[in-house]
């Protein structure tokens, strides 16, 4: 463990928590795509399926719980208890364009043709795309509320952290994952747009991020 | 390590 990730696994907390605590506490996810929450809870499903196979810390296993049990209430709040206040229409991004290539290129491109392996994988690939039907709702509505975009910064900063933390962990203990390295670089590249944004409108203090 | 396949990552 080291600072970088430390940081960035509190990030990705601190972000999922923005997210549930604004839609509980507004009673509403408009502004919310839950096409992005539904990819996201599959993500951690697939990936953490190795709660049931390996024990590493009790850091490791609290936080995936955490994050699996947030994860699905996010999307039980978006399709259930708030649905009336979801702008389905607004949340338009065809999903399976992101499915299927990740679920292919997981099969092609992964360590071992294993099935939890390719499950990891495809939850790796799969988490750097996971945030397009949000970022595509946003530039559809033209404008996202401060909250949101708070949420966005800090989903976005986690895995910039993660970054630091893989070159970290490359010069110290020589470790290279390829495969999350490179889905991070992409899944950071994402939110470039994103944090230029978030810079230059949101903490000037306009509140509402309205995009040009 | 490429290619190891225990995550220790979240």
């Amino acid at each position: 463990m080291n600072i970088f990730r430390l940081l960035g696994d509190m990030c990705h907390l601190v972000a999922i928590i923005i997210l549930f605590l604004k839609i509980w506490r507004s009673k509403s996810c408009a502004g919310i795509s839950g096409k992005s929450q539904v990819l996201f809870a599959l993500v951690f499903t697939t990936r953490y399926l190795d709660l049931f196979t390996s024990f590493i810390s009790v850091y490791n296993t609290v936080m995936k719980v955490v994050f699996l049990v947030l994860a699905y209430a996010t999307v039980y709040l978006i399709y259930l208890r708030f649905r009336s206040t979801y702008n389905s229409e607004s949340d338009s991004f065809r999903v399976e364009f992101l499915l299927v290539p990740v679920a292919g290129l997981s099969f092609l491109e992964n360590y071992a043709f294993a099935p939890l392996e390719i499950l990891w994988t495809f939850s790796i690939y799969l988490e750097s795309v996971a945030i397009l039907p949000q970022l595509f709702m946003i530039t559809k509505t033209g404008e996202a509320e401060s909250i949101t975009t708070h949420y966005l910064f800090f989903l976005g900063l986690y895995r910039a952290l993660y970054l630091a933390n893989w070159v970290w962990r490359y010069h110290t203990e020589g470790f290279f994952d390829q495969i999350a390295v490179v889905s991070g670089v992409v899944q950071t590249i994402f939110y470039c747009d994103f944090f230029y944004l978030y810079f230059t409108k949101v903490l000037r203090g306009s509140g509402k991020m309205t995009l040009p | 390590m490429i290619g190891q396949t225990s995550h220790d990552e979240l």
